[in-house]
């Protein structure tokens, strides 16, 4: 399972969260405006959070995050 | 499996219940009004409970929670 | 599998029910109005059941518990 | 494989037949106008009778039992 | 792979047939009118077989037994 | 896999060939007009054969059998 | 994957090819008229071949064999 | 994965060609007008040759060889 | 996964490239007009080549090679 | 899984990034206006991202990428 | 998983990038006008690219490469 995401303004950030008993923040990656960025989940990312005004493409739809 | 949840307004909370024996809360994660987070069911997670308005994306449809 | 359960009223319970030879409850989830919990079938888990008023979405069809 | 199944009436009984060389009861289930339960084929479940007016969602269809 | 059935009149059979080299009956079900049973083929059940008016669904459509 | 069987008339036969080097036949069912069977592919059957007029419903399509 | 052959002539003959190195017949069917029967591919049989007039029914959709 | 393939004159060729480092022609079996052959890839057979009037059935569409 | 090559011309050629660190050809096949080749990836063909006018046959749709 | 890019001005980038505990860039692959990439997700990259003005193909959909 | 390719032009070219730590050119097949070519993605190609005029044929979808 993969999603993707294109940043509508500058600064989007995309957090991976850990896997496992712990869930933090372990990696933010910024992208700007037109930018785009394919993730998977994986053994080391189980839940990701968006930030900013992005399109976000998934197997359940595609979404607008942002104000 | 993964769930898209986006907040539509602030202090929505995703909360992770433990897999196992026991059912209790191992993480809260909150969101403001347009961030967005995506959650696999995983090792640790085997439920998962929404508060506050959002809006979810899941295999079996999409909805809306809160009031 | 999972399912996702948004409660129409205040006091919905989720119910887990135990996986082998003895049925019995394990988990009791109580949910107020506009709440919504997914949950999985699991090692520990392998019937659901469900009291007051909620919306039930599933592979077979979304539903309506409660009176 | 799971099934869904809605009460429409007091006292609608799920029952869980055992797997193996021998075919017995080895759960019963009650359930009130309304409820709804969730349950598995399973490990000791290779077959489920229900008695009394419900609705049952399937992978084949729905269905109304009772008179 | 399971079937549902549903007896549209009292005394219809289900009929469980032995997996293996040899093949007999090792269990009848009776269902009364407006009773549901769901069946797996198992490790027991490699045939299966309903006498009496009963509604059959399956993965191969839904069909009525009896005369 | 499975196939299922409505006998049309009586004396309809649903007949399980051997798997292996060697083809005959290691059982012979025998239908009336009504009575409907299930039967999958084992590890003792191969090839099923049907003589008399029958419905039969599998994954390719339904079709009659007999004159 | 299995196949299901309808005769539609008496002396229809439904022929195993052997699986491996060699290419031989290993088993001949013979069907009258009418008669039904389904045929898997297995650990002997990595061919068949049909001769007379039949109808023939697969996941490549359905054929009508014979002059 | 098996092709189907159907003479519309005599002396049409089905050949098989080795799996391996090696390609070479194992086995060719000739169909009759009318006759049908269903034919498997196999561990000895990676690749398959048709010659002569014949229409094929495959997953990926029906056509017609010869001129 | 295997292709269908049908040749529209005589002299049609099917390469099998080798799978591995190295790439080259390790069997050409010549088709004349009318013949239909079917051909699998396999452990020793990781990608093939088709030079001249054929219709060729994938699950990714159908094409003319050739001028 | 794969993605498939063509560059639709020069200096597009299509940059790796890698699996596990760490995430950076190990990879930058450039590409010119009409070229093409096709690039699966790896044991080495569990993430892509795409600078410059493209078009991208994937599973959720196709989307212009670039201001 | 495969692509396929037809070249529009002559000279045009199908890269194979290695898997791996490393991304390199591995190998480098030149087709001409009306050729096609068919390549998987394999152990030692994780990445492709095209370079002139040619129509791509993929899982998600037909794209036309080169200026
Ligand atoms: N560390 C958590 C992260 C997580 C995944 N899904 C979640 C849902 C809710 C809260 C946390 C999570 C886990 O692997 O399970
Ligand atoms: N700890 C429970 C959590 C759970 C999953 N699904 C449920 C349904 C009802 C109640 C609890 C649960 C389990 O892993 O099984
Ligand atoms: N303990 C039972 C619970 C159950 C699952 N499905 C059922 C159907 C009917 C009755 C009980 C059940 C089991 O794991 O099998
Ligand atoms: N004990 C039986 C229960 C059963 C499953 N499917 C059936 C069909 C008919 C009669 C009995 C059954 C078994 O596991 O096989
Ligand atoms: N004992 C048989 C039962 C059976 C299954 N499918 C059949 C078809 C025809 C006759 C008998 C059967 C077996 O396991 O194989
Ligand atoms: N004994 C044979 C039975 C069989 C299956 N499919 C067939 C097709 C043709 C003739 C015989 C068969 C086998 O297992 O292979
Ligand atoms: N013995 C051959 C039979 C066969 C299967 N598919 C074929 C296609 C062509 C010729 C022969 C065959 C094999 O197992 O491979
Ligand atoms: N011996 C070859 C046969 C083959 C399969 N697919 C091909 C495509 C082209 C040329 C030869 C082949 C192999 O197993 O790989
Ligand atoms: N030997 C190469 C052949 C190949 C497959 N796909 C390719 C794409 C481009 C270039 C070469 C290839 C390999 O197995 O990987
Ligand atoms: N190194 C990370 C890369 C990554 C994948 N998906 C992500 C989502 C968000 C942030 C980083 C990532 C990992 O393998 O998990
Ligand atoms: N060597 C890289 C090649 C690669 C695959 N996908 C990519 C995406 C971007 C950059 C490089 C790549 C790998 O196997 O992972």
């Amino acid at each position: 399972d993969y999603i993707m995401v294109r940043a509508e303004e500058n600064g989007v950030t995309i957090i991976g969260l850990t896997r496992g008993k712990d869930t933090r923040f372990h990696h933010t990656e910024k992208l700007d405006r037109g930018e785009v960025m394919l993730a998977q989940f994986t053994e080391h990312t189980s839940a990701i959070k968006i930030r900013g005004k992005a399109k976000i493409f998934t197997k359940h739809g595609t979404l607008e995050s942002g104000e």
